[in-house]
């Protein structure tokens, strides 16, 4: 079970780089596994520099850089071992627009083994999905769904 | 494998039966404040097994039955019931398609089904144990999610990491 | 003090009520001075109930519900004592359009005796502002104001 | 009583000297993430006293001072200048415009300036001594904040109360 953990962690961190990478356009990210007697016991440290910023905690980055650097972590997750579905609740709420067009992207790109369901207020994430689903209170304190499911059909010239 | 239909009755603010039909790919929810989104992810991790109250921000399990609105008395009991197609033979049984449901009533009693046939909770965990859904931090992400993420405590981290190995 | 503080809660109490009412359109509030020996002592209890819906516990509201609920509070106060400033970061990004148009509102209308820095990333409340100012990272790490500012004028037909 | 000037030099992002005018009325702050938009408020918080490293997204105060770019060295000082005007003479000394500067330098030392003379923190505590200005939750509001005012813990609601008393 140690081996397996180590294993998967060095691929997961292989990953975040590369995530981070796609979605901070440059800059650097690490995870450190502490040293511990029982890897299975120790902390797993989470590294990230923007690109053309020096090195400071997590917490001295902003809040849409942390909302990047936990969506790259879920996402090299994926990498090793993809969840069926992933449901994400206006987790873009704090990203700027290129940042926002970067997260849409990544979504895209793992589309093939990963079902997403995004909830958002989101003009530019509503834009990107394939179907939409409206939710409605019409009658105060009753949910109803109202499907305004487009699918999208290639925008003819 | 993907979520293909959720149906649900007097669960939260969907207290008749809401059907809800889900394809592969990018699906948006959108709607004003309080017209419950998230509740319908709430309906998502109820019905695969989710044991904790303040999850689905309640103080106690029952609080998830529709607890009526102006117009409607409270519901009496209420279920959920999700569909998950098995396109690519991850789950390790002959179906290619898997319906889970669970019920709750006021006084607490419930129950889950696989397939319309009553079951225990571990029968749906074991299910999909090792296919990386079940392990919601893997699954969903909200907006609160990012600060435990990255906090000095580690182990939400660490429980994806266990997840993923 | 004790007086004081009893009398100040009542006022912000009704002010609560108010506001809440102006942001939800209707629905009830209320704030609860907890019986102690010591009303220095005792918490302060909110209740929420959106109209048409039943009252639930504050928890089981939504995100954009429970945002406008803490801003109701925030204003409240700001009726019985104003902040001569006050500096809102990012508060909008929860709130969906409708929502959104009643706290920009709110907030025009408590301009006589407080000046407002909203920070956002909303177009709309970008409108509602009188003026804008800018802030980039041309140089990786450095950041810069770019008075973007412009004053409003009357639209003229 | 409104802000009209706030200056910055070597405050986390802001190396050279910056300097943002602002009116009364509401004014909107926009730009990319991480391009130093919330630095501006920590700015404002710090000069007015802000004492707790955390509020300001740090561990210790010495990590506000401007710490490098790629092409720029770190700072050795810190120093924010907020210009506050006393149109309505809710401040209670005699002057039209107040000036608050604080600065720090990297062996932790540091000094408060009112109208560019020596002061203590005290006085300018003092100064805004119910005036509504200086209890920052009172002043400043974010996301993080809405979870903690509405949270069972009631301290901090109760500060708001006792500072609008
Ligand atoms: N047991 C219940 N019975 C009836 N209504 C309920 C129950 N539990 C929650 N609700 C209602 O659901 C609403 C919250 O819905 P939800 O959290 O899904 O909103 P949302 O669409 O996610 O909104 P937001 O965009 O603000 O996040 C609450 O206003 C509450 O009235
Ligand atoms: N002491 C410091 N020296 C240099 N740069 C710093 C320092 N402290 C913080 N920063 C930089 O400031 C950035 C964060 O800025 P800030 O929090 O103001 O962003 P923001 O504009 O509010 O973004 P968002 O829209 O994502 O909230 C970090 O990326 C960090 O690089
Ligand atoms: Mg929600
Ligand atoms: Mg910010």
């Amino acid at each position: 079970a140690k081996d397996l953990f180590l294993e998967t962690f060095q691929k997961v961190r292989g990953n975040f780089q590369s995530v981070f990478g796609q979605l901070f356009e440059g800059g650097e990210a690490d995870l450190i596994l502490e040293e511990m007697l029982d890897p299975l016991e120790s902390k797993i440290e989470i590294f990230a520099r923007p690109r053309g910023k020096r090195l400071l905690t997590l917490s001295q980055l902003s809040g849409g850089e942390k909302a990047l650097v936990a969506i790259a972590l879920l996402f090299a997750l994926y990498l090793v071992k993809p969840s069926p579905f992933c449901i994400l609740d206006e987790v873009d709420a704090p990203l700027d627009d290129m940042n926002l067009q970067r997260f849409l992207t990544l979504v895209k790109n793992f589309t093939a083994n990963t079902q997403f369901i995004i909830i958002t207020h989101n003009k530019q994430t509503m834009d990107a999905a394939d179907i939409l689903y409206g939710v409605t209170m019409e009658e105060p304190g009753v949910s109803k769904i109202v499907s305004v499911k487009f699918e999208k059909e290639p925008v003819l010239a | 494998m993907y979520l293909s239909e959720l149906e649900i009755i007097g669960f939260k603010s969907f207290p008749k039966k809401t059907r809800l039909v889900f394809k592969a790919g990018v699906s948006a929810i959108v709607g004003p404040n309080g017209c419950g989104k998230t509740n319908l992810v709430d309906a998502i991790r109820w019905v695969l097994g989710e044991q904790r109250p303040t999850v689905l921000r309640g103080e106690r399990m029952d609080q998830v039955i529709f607890n009526g609105s102006m117009d409607q008395k409270p519901a009496g009991m209420s279920e959920v019931s999700l569909t998950i197609e098995n396109n690519k033979n991850i789950l390790p049984i002959e179906y290619q398609q898997v319906t889970i449901s669970r019920r709750v009533y006021r006084d607490g009693t419930g129950e889950y089904l696989l397939n319309g046939i009553p079951c225990r909770l571990k029968d749906i965990v074991d299910l999909f144990s090792d296919t990386g859904v079940g392990a919601f931090a893997y699954s969903v992400m909200e907006q609160s999610m990012v600060e435990s993420l990255l906090s000095e405590n580690a182990w939400e981290r660490r429980a994806l990491f266990e997840e993923a190995a």
